[in-house]
């Protein structure tokens, strides 16, 4: 464990928390992606399948998969009974079929063996990589979004990148690399960069949000 | 023999 995916891990634990905010003080769900929310909740199914046998090896673990997966699941609730009116499947359109395939076709690929659990961690790791572009692409449609937004898009992003120096870190003190989640976690950051440059010269000076 | 990959990442 070090400083770099704690504060990653830490990050991610507050995107959500920013997301479940965003749909409390304002009421709605606007501008929020239903579609990478339910990619998520795939993805840490998938993922942590393991804590029901490794439930005692890790408390830190096992509570934060637990919280990531209980959060997104609410999240989805919420999405569609108190704030269902805010979801515009007519913004809302991207063909996640073929990322869920890709990571599939990704996963069937390259596991790091066969046995079931390897082969769907392997597709989490892949499809978590791709799970945000409905989102990317819902605000590209929209042209802007509210700060609250785009402030959890930061704390989401800035987990996966938070880890790159720790698996370097990794590589080099503990001799420890997973090449698998280390390349999409490089391609996942890299959809983001867009995004990190407008928050980085908008909402961090104190302007909105707004696509040029 | 290449060492197993540990996920003891989130």
């Amino acid at each position: 464990m070090n400083l770099f995916r704690i504060l990653g891990d830490l990050s991610h634990l507050v995107s959500i928390f920013i997301l479940l905010q965003k749909m409390r003080s304002t009421r709605s769900c606007a501008g929020i992606s239903l579609r990478t929310q339910i990619l998520y909740l795939m993805v840490y199914c998938t993922r942590y399948l393991d804590i029901f046998w490794t439930f005692n090896a890790s408390l830190y673990n096992s509570s934060m998969k637990l919280v990531f997966i209980l959060s997104t699941a609410y999240t989805i609730y919420l999405m569609r009974t108190v704030y269902k009116t805010a979801l515009d499947p007519q913004i809302d359109t991207f063909a996640t079929y073929y990322l869920v395939g890709g990571a599939g076709l990704l996963a069937v690929l390259f596991p790091y063996k066969y046995t079931v659990y390897e082969v769907l961690w392997s597709f989490s790791i892949w499809l978590e990589s791709v799970a945000i572009l409905p989102q990317l692409f819902m605000l590209q449609r929209t042209g802007e979004a509210e700060t609250i937004t785009t402030h959890y898009l930061f704390a989401l992003g800035a987990y996966r990148a938070l880890y790159i120096p720790n698996w370097l870190y990794r590589w080099f003190l503990e001799g420890h690399f997973d090449p698998i989640a280390t390349v999409a976690g490089i391609i996942q950051t890299l959809l983001y960069s867009d995004f990190f440059y407008i928050y980085y010269t908008k909402v961090l000076k104190g302007k909105k949000f707004e696509l040029p | 023999k290449k060492e197993e990959q540990k996920h003891d990442e989130l």
